[in-house]
């Protein structure tokens, strides 16, 4: 698991 | 922020917009799939839970607000407000077809194997197929009217300029996520079929049944 992506998008 | 994704945004709120004033105003739900309305929402739900957790914009803060409000208004108007109208019987695509992939899909392939991030990954999942129950009961009852093919138009513009804001952020930011990228190719191949329709039959849409 790669770390979590900033969750910007809708 | 980039034109792509504002427009996307836009074009996804329009098709929202779109299909609630038609139910609203013609007070019926006939050929509405009120399984992908209560997918839509379930999509919302789950992938809005950070918004009382972490705040990213205004515009991201609002835009969440009006997409949980108006697609539980949606839902409601169906299966509530206007369940008289609501076609049950060609609303029968069997969600749970795709409940249960995409629940199974999402605790093996995610970010983190964390509450939020599953549930995060589960709605981005759902999203690509949610829209099934309608393009079936399409298929089914072999036409759509002006108005839903206007709504799905909407929603597939939206996809198609979610994909270009990937391209673009990867080239800008060289930001790419992968999970959404893929998730959001599959859904927006579903509109293709439908966009050849729309185009080569003009707002009518019979379906070949």
């Amino acid at each position: 698991d790669d770390e979590s992506k900033p969750k910007d998008e809708l | 922020m980039n034109i792509f994704r504002l427009a996307g945004d836009v074009s996804h709120l329009v098709a929202i917009l779109i299909l609630l004033m038609k139910i609203w105003r013609s007070k019926s739900c006939a050929g509405i799939s009120g399984r992908s309305q209560v997918l839509f929402a379930l999509v919302f739900t789950t992938r809005y839970l950070d918004l009382f957790t972490v705040y990213i914009s205004a515009y991201n803060t609002v835009m969440k607000v009006v997409f949980l409000a108006l697609s539980y208004a949606t839902v409601y108007l169906i299966y509530m407000r206007f369940r008289n109208s609501y076609d049950s019987e060609n609303d029968t695509f069997r969600v749970e077809f795709l409940l249960i992939p995409v629940i199974g899909l999402s605790f093996l392939e995610n970010y983190a194997f964390t509450p939020l991030e599953i549930l995060w990954t589960f709605s981005i999942f759902l999203e690509s197929v949610a829209i099934m129950p309608q393009l079936f009961m399409i298929t089914k009852t072999g036409e759509a009217e002006s108005i839903t093919t206007h709504y799905l138009f909407f929603l597939g513009l939206y996809r198609a300029l979610y994909i270009a804001n990937w391209v673009w952020r990867y080239h800008t930011e060289g930001f790419y996520d992968q999970i959404a990228i893929v998730s959001g190719v599959v859904q927006t191949i579903f509109y293709c079929d439908f966009f050849y329709l729309y185009v080569t039959r003009g707002e009518e849409i019979r379906t070949p049944s």
